[in-house]
């Protein structure tokens, strides 16, 4: 019998400390120490690695504050494109989508495809047929919605217009 | 993005990975996210890796399967693997970002290249940690 470990994470990229205040700080690690909790206690259960990597990253996922399902950043175009993927090392079986919207849970989306199609990466109306199939809950565009994102986007598309878009790092980050 | 790696009390690992893209996206632009080998890879015998960052140079450098040939054919830990990708693979062509992995014997590597990773790691009989920057 082996011991388990589980390791998360929520994004990188240019998070200066200047723009980072005591409060927000705190939010983010009470954010990141939810979703180790939800992966541990899968692994303390005698769960599987997949089962504990699916509950982390929904509880990521959940949480408004990182880049993904809720809180997603937005296109060009003012919509929401959600990427995800799942592996399981003990055959390399794998799942995934692309840009789709509407399952709360992206990653779930992903292992269905994995565990009831014979492929690897599925989009556009079949991913999310599959979604609806494994009877996954969906959500409403206002679920998705933060007002960071949007006024990202805003002063992402103020600065290209103007010319003006940096090459921070952080704007290439998912 | 957002990702998660682990291994259970069977020894297996997997690896998951989650993304809303980067701002400003052209529609239908995909990262490194929903690619095995890139930005998400597992496999029992190496190691589970999730990533984050510039997705187009994760994509070019295979960033994931490229810690676990570095760890099958060269012989190196997960760290000495994923401190090579992450620091100079990724770095030295303008894929800035990090990497969460965890090793089939349990061990946990999460570089990062830029000021700031969000991350978060537990083993078994020890505290969760959480973290923003180096320190």
């Amino acid at each position: 019998m082996s011991t388990y470990s589980l390791a998360i994470h929520g994004g990188a990229g240019t998070i200066l400390r200047t723009q980072m205040t005591p409060e927000k700080e705190a939010a983010y690690k009470a954010g990141l120490a939810r979703a180790v909790a939800a992966g541990e206690d899968v692994l303390r259960q005698d769960g599987t690695a997949m089962d504990a990597v699916t509950a982390a990253v929904c509880a990521l996922e959940d949480e408004p504050l990182f880049n993904a399902g809720r809180g997603a950043v937005f296109t060009t175009e003012g919509a929401q494109e959600m990427d995800a993927c799942v592996m399981d090392g003990r055959d390399r079986s794998a799942g995934a989508v692309a840009g789709i919207f509407g399952p709360r849970n992206p990653v779930r989306v992903a292992r269905a495809v994995m565990e009831r199609t014979p492929h690897v990466l599925l989009i556009g109306p079949m991913a999310l047929q599959i979604a609806r199939d494994a009877g996954l809950p969906f959500e409403e565009r206002d679920y998705f919605f933060t007002q960071a994102r949007w006024d990202a986007l805003q002063e992402t598309m103020e600065m290209r217009r103007k010319g003006q878009e940096s090459d921070d790092p952080a704007r290439r980050h998912g | 993005t957002v990702g998660a790696v682990a291994r259970d009390r069977a020894g297996n690992l997997a690896a998951a990975t989650s993304t809303g893209g980067m701002t400003a996206k052209l529609p239908g632009r995909v990262g490194d996210t929903p690619l095995p080998g890139a930005g998400t890879f597992a496999e029992n015998a190496t190691c589970a890796v999730s990533g984050t960052g510039h997705g187009e140079v994760f994509i070019r450098y295979t960033a994931g399967s490229e810690i676990a040939a570095r760890m099958r054919f060269l012989g190196q830990s997960l760290d000495e693997a994923a401190q090579h990708v992450v620091m100079k693979d990724l770095h030295d062509h303008d894929g800035s970002g990090g990497v969460i992995a965890i090793a089939h014997d349990g061990s946990i590597s999460m570089p990062f290249n830029c000021e700031g990773m969000y991350r978060g790691s537990v083993r078994e009989g020890e505290a969760p940690q959480v973290a923003i920057y180096r320190d």
